[in-house]
């Protein structure tokens, strides 16, 4: 979903 | 993962490593700003406390503990290592650095991604990422002699912005077709305040020529 998405990242 | 953000993280932790093999074997943090290392330490630190929540990957893990150790480690040569800190360009590091973290705050409890204490400060860590080099690209500007590994470390710190927009757009039609405005905004004003020392730095590489700010 959104939380995936947007924290998947540095 | 893609490979546009991998090199974009392999060129944040160069850049880490840059900067730590100038304090560490020339024993001197000059030209180097303390107020953006020190809004590093928030940045990272407010990012990162998903650490106790979220899983993503070993790999997100590792490089978040990273991140946080060797800010803090950079912020602990600069303030207490009895040789380095007496290196530090106090006088031209001036930037009122404090000064940015409110507004940013402020822009986080209006638009945060969700309305809860760890969005919130995740939302303020990515605006304050966006303007944290500043006071390292002005001290930059009153730096008459810009060392060769100063200027790679500020060149890859802003290297590693390009990459992630690189990279979004990469996920962008290869995964989601999700516009994330919180982040691909700021990311863009964060390279775009790149651009002028970009354009200065590769002229002075073509040039041979040592690396000067117009002020």
């Amino acid at each position: 979903g959104v939380q995936a998405i947007e924290h998947d990242e540095l | 993962m893609n490979i546009f953000r991998l090199a974009g993280d392999m060129t944040h932790l160069l850049s880490i490593v840059v900067l730590l093999l100038k304090i560490r074997t020339t024993k001197s943090c000059a030209g180097i700003s303390l107020k953006t290392q020190e809004l590093y330490v928030i940045v990272f630190i407010t990012r990162y406390l998903d650490l106790f929540t979220r899983y993503v990957s070993f790999y997100n893990t590792a490089m978040k503990l990273v991140f946080i150790g060797t800010s803090v480690a950079i912020v602990w040569y600069m303030r207490l290592h009895k040789v380095v800190k007496q290196t530090y360009s106090r006088d031209e590091d001036t930037f009122k650095h404090y000064l940015l973290i409110p507004p940013c705050f402020i822009l986080a409890l209006l638009i945060p991604l969700e309305f809860t204490v760890t969005e919130i400060l995740w939302s303020f860590s990515i605006y304050l990422e966006a303007v944290a080099i500043l006071p390292q690209l002005l001290l930059l500007q009153r730096s008459s002699n810009i060392d060769n590994l100063t200027g790679s470390y500020v060149f890859l710190l802003g290297a590693y912005r390009a990459l992630y927009i690189v990279n979004w757009v990469y996920r962008f039609f290869t995964e989601t077709h999700k516009i994330r405005w919180i982040p691909w905004i700021s990311g863009l004003v964060q390279t775009a305040l790149y651009a002028d020392f970009f354009y200065y730095y590769i002229k002075s590489w073509k040039n041979h020529e040592k690396l000067r700010l117009p002020a």
